[in-house]
């Protein structure tokens, strides 16, 4: 995935 | 989601209702800044713009549609429908500084060099410094409209209470989003001479006037 938990945040 | 980042996106969504009410009931733009306003719409267009390809949940597609037609909307009441009270000479801060080092930036330090990761980046680079021509005109005029400033202690406060969501999150998740907390406490620290004079007299029923 590699993704960071902001990506979820607006 | 938790708390912080609920009222967070609470104080966003009134600190948008709050712009609109003002502009109606005022039946003019004046105090606010045209360029500030349009940055939002390109901050709303460079991170939104994941909304076709990722799918995160109702509560995120709604805002995200929400945020960006509503900074479209504010952009046309003050480019069109209020634009005779638009006063471009105190409105004079230059984008270019803004935009440019943001871009360049997202691509020096971003989580991957592809294109929807680096308009993430960017937008949320250019978020954290779009309140600077709207900070710029008032620091010019030396006073707000009382109802402007609680447009912006309304914005202020959304991203601010982001930073107790980082922190919730990183003990709750284990997660971290370096990018996000410093370009969030960078914005969140943008305001702190604003919340100062805000709490000190507006909230004292005084009128927001900035020390000569």
């Amino acid at each position: 995935e590699g993704k960071q938990s902001a990506h979820d945040e607006l | 989601m938790n708390v912080f980042r609920l009222l967070g996106d609470l104080a966003h969504l009134a600190s948008i209702f709050i712009l609109v009410h003002k502009m109606h009931i005022t039946r003019s733009c004046r105090g606010i800044s045209f360029k500030t306003q349009a940055l939002y719409v390109l901050v709303f267009l460079t991170r939104y713009l994941d909304l076709f390809w990722a799918w995160i949940s109702w509560y995120n597609f709604l805002m995200k549609i929400f945020f960006i037609s509503s900074s479209c909307y504010i952009l046309y009441l003050v480019h069109y429908r209020f634009r005779p009270t638009y006063d471009p000479s105190l409105d004079t801060f230059k984008v270019e500084y803004l935009v440019g080092p943001c871009f360049v930036l997202a691509l020096i330090f971003n989580y991957h060099f592809d294109f929807s990761e680096i308009l993430w980046t960017f937008s949320i680079y250019l978020e954290a410094v779009a309140i600077f021509p709207q900070l710029f005109m008032m620091q010019r005029t030396g006073e707000a409209e009382t109802i402007t400033t609680h447009y912006l202690a309304a914005l202020g406060v959304y991203r601010a209470l982001y930073i107790p969501n980082w922190i919730y999150r990183y003990y709750t998740e284990g997660t971290v989003d370096p990018i996000a907390i410093v370009a969030g406490i960078v914005q969140t620290g943008l305001y702190l001479d604003f919340f100062y004079v805000y709490v000190t007299k507006v909230l004292q029923g005084q009128k927001f006037e900035l020390p000569a």
